[in-house]
């Protein structure tokens, strides 16, 4: 699970 | 950055370009949801505000400004330069209708409950149901031009397309964000129907017409 503030989709 | 996401990505532009470029060179905005373009330009003003605060790669910062300043250009030439060709006594959905529960839903089910990330999560909800008031439109005028149809087309497989990105995410680097994916399949599935009659008339050379 990806950390929260950091998107790198678009 | 897989070949997936890229086209995505790709498509995605591909879409804007063609509105764009329909709008600006056909002087004229008819048959557009006027509605479903200021949700978009809403989607990306509060999706890439760590623009300002996370830096990514070049290529994430240009494609990010990019979405915004043609999202903002699009309701430019809408409601300002070309407001008299502007279908609006078709485009009456309700977007409070939108707005209200995906900022709910935001408040509800986020991975943080920052300021940040629930304007990251509300984007990404809304985003998934703001093409309605453009599928309202061709259903309330029963038809769309082959230029619009085309439009619709790199614009619904453009989640499509990260769909595919993230179940080889999920098997390739075990990543995934359950947000986007329930999101990206509402997204995709909206556009299903539309897909139908692309490939069925649009490519065949029809014009997409809905049955009376």
């Amino acid at each position: 699970v990806p950390d929260a503030e950091e998107h790198d989709e678009l | 950055m897989n070949v997936f996401r890229l086209l995505g990505d790709l498509s995605h532009l591909l879409a804007i370009i063609v509105l764009l470029l329909k709008i600006w060179k056909t002087r004229s905005c008819a048959g557009i949801s006027g509605k479903s373009q200021i949700l978009f330009a809403i989607v990306y003003i509060t999706r890439y505000l760590d623009l300002i605060t996370t830096y990514i790669s070049a290529y994430n910062m240009f494609m990010k400004i990019i979405f915004i300043a043609t999202s903002i250009a699009i309701v430019y030439l809408m409601y300002v330069k070309f407001k008299a060709t502007y279908d609006h006594n078709h485009d009456t959905f309700r977007i409070e209708f939108l707005l209200l529960p995906t900022l709910v839903l935001a408040l509800l089910i986020n991975h943080e409950f920052t300021i940040v990330e629930i304007l990251w999560t509300f984007s990404i909800y809304l985003e998934s149901v703001a093409i309605l008031p453009q599928l309202f439109l061709v259903s309330k005028t029963g038809e769309a031009e082959s230029i619009t149809s085309h439009y619709l087309f790199a614009l619904g497989s453009y989640r499509g397309l990260y769909l595919l990105n993230w179940i080889y995410r999920y098997y390739g680097e075990n990543y995934y964000d359950l947000i986007v994916i329930v999101a990206g399949i509402v997204q995709t599935v909206l556009y299903c129907d539309f897909f139908y009659l692309y490939i069925t008339k649009v490519l065949k050379g029809k014009k997409l017409q809905l049955p009376a």
